[in-house]
């Protein structure tokens, strides 16, 4: 799953 | 930051330069779906309104800034500055077809349920299926520029490269999405028949003619 929360790709 | 990552961003900004210099230099928008470029502009305007609340770094802001901006000015080209030379004939995709459903699926299958993952997630069903009305209008057409197929080649191998630079985030940094990667898939395959006459015509220096 993801890892991040915030989507750091454009 | 990887260089799939890095060559994708930068095949992406090349695109956009290709298609904003083929539009400056010729004076004309044909053969260029307004349509995808509209659906462009809304990918990019749903999946940057956190640019003002998350800052990642300097190059994502500026990069998300110069793509906001550009698909604009692109889209003003086309419906404004170049109108008389736009196609409306044969750019007839019925983006409907495309807004809902993937509307819909962005509010079933995401993340989060929160305003800003929801958009976000829209933006990354919209963008891979974005380019249907420019490959529908080129089979329209029955053929495509060689400027514009450079721009749909560069257009098409950012997300193939995206799909490359996923494969070393999930071995090196254990980073998966997969409605990312999903919807890239989708978006790399639905250039491959295109990918397939560009290297078989195009660089063989002949125009490229899909079956009318």
């Amino acid at each position: 799953e993801k890892t991040e929360d915030t989507h750091d790709e454009l | 930051m990887n260089i799939f990552r890095l060559v994708g961003d930068m095949s992406h900004l090349l695109a956009i330069i290709i298609l904003l210099m083929k539009m400056w230099k010729s004076r004309s928008v044909a053969g260029i779906s307004g349509k995808s470029q509209i659906l462009f502009a809304i990918v990019f305007t749903t999946r940057y309104l956190d640019l003002f609340t998350s800052f990642v770094s300097i190059y994502n802001t500026s990069m998300k800034v110069f793509f906001i901006g550009t698909s604009y000015v692109t889209v003003y080209f086309i419906y404004q500055h170049f109108k008389p030379t736009y196609d409306s004939n044969h750019d007839t995709f019925r983006v409907e077809f495309l807004i809902v459903p993937v509307g819909g699926l962005a509010f079933l299958v995401n993340h989060e349920f929160s305003l800003l993952e929801i958009l976000w997630t829209f933006s990354i069903y919209l963008e891979s299926v974005a380019i249907l009305p420019q490959l529908f209008m080129v089979s329209k057409t029955g053929e495509a520029e060689s400027i514009t197929s450079h721009y749909l080649f560069a257009l098409g191998s950012y997300r193939a490269l995206y799909l490359l630079n996923w494969i070393y985030r999930y071995y090196f940094e254990g980073f998966f999405d997969l409605i990312a990667v999903v919807a890239g898939c989708v978006q790399t395959i639905l250039y491959c028949d295109f990918f397939y006459l560009y290297i078989t015509k195009v660089l063989k220096g002949k125009k490229i003619s899909l079956p009318a």
